[in-house]
């Protein structure tokens, strides 16, 4: 579903210049959960932000579903993202003027989609956040925010979940709840996940693991336990 | 040097209200590790925030080096902070138009004091950025600024540093790097330090655990192993 080759995206100039990726490739099966592990400054949340459309390289190619992304126009790209893409970021950026509930809806209104609201039940209740829909992002603490993160990237069914470190404010308990759930997802409902994450326990329940160091896919594996 | 004594703090009223404090009582020890943890939600960050003198309570009180908190106005709460409380935010809150070495020294200024440029170049080494000083905190991965934001912290050697899951954006080799420099800190320095985490490896390095759950202190010990 996801195919991506020597992706190159360099910022700055001369001495200073850092590059996230460096002839990164990468290809991602559809209905496959995997994780994508590496150190800090890697290049991981570049190489998500990429393969989602959210950002542009200086040279390589995407294909996501078909479509070769680094031919479309910014505008193009957002269109395709709302209707194909559900994306969990590192920081949340939730809406902070909406409650939890508006947050969790708003792709869906922006895709013109209506929500299946006994699919959105089921993953609020899961994420155990039911009793704050109400609530402003700045009301919830920061495992609250994330969880309203990743019930807003998965309340449309998109073809491709993208979540970069869903876990890391989460104590182990409701890590491991939303874990199982993403697991669920994948292989009961065929959603292709692809997930950043630090914690080996975490890449354990995916089916494969792919490794990123300096910029570049280093290595991979089926079937990683924790 | 912080006592905190049955600490009430209540958002919203009646059916609707949520105690995030809920007569929570602790205490930490001059030039001691101590490890907060907890689920999420369960509080932690509340408690950071009021004993720092970030936020109010509702009832209880709250004593820092002596000097109790809660007969103090928001200005000379803000006063007393500057010069002897470092705190890293669970969100970082780095401030987006300065440079990393800006945001360093940025408590430092507010505090009138000068920097100890060969503390600061040990802590900008340790923690892996010493490159990316001239960068703003959009130009840096999850994990590099969350060590800006600790480096901040530490900067002014203040009395007490709050860490509110300061490893939580970085991988395992990284954030073991930042948890053995606490741990020296404390033990070679004399450091107080307040550490919030979901990490059991990461307590490992505290001297003591203390667990809250529902807005209370319901356990501790010391000396924790992972
Ligand atoms: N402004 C607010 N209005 C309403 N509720 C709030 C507000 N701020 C915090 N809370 C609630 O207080 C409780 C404690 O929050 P706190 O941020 O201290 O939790 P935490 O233990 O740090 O959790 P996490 O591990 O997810 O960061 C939570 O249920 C949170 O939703
Ligand atoms: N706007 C920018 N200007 C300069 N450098 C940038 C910019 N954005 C990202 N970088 C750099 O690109 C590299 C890759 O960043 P990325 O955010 O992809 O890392 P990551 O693997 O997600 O790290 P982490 O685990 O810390 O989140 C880093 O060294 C980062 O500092
Ligand atoms: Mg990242
Ligand atoms: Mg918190």
């Amino acid at each position: 579903i996801i195919v991506a080759e020597r992706l190159v995206k360099t910022y700055g100039t001369g001495a200073a210049a850092v590059h996230a990726l460096d002839h990164a490739t990468l290809s991602i099966a559809a209905g496959r959960f995997t994780a994508v592990m590496g150190p800090s400054g890697s290049g991981k949340s570049t190489m998500m932000h990429v393969m989602a459309g959210l950002d542009s390289v200086d040279s390589g190619t995407v294909r996501l579903g078909g479509v070769e992304l680094t031919e479309l126009s910014e505008r193009e790209r957002t269109v395709l993202r709302r209707r194909k893409v559900g994306f969990v970021f590192q920081s949340f950026n939730l809406v902070p003027s909406l409650t939890a509930a508006e947050n969790i809806e708003l792709p869906l209104r922006l895709a013109g989609k209506r929500a299946d609201s006994a699919w959105v039940d089921e993953l609020v209740t899961t994420l155990g956040i039911q009793e704050r829909l109400s609530h402003r992002p700045n009301e919830l603490s920061g495992g609250q925010q994330q969880r309203v993160a990743v019930a807003r990237a998965l309340a449309s069914r998109p073809e491709v979940v993208f979540a970069d470190e869903p876990t890391g404010a989460l104590d182990s308990r409701a890590g491991r709840a939303l874990l199982a759930f993403l697991q669920r997802a994948s292989r009961e409902f065929g959603q292709t996940i692809v997930m950043v994450t630090h914690d080996p326990v975490a890449a354990g329940f995916a089916d494969r693991v792919e490794f990123l160091a300096d910029g570049q896919v280093v290595d991979g594996f089926d079937h990683p336990t924790a």
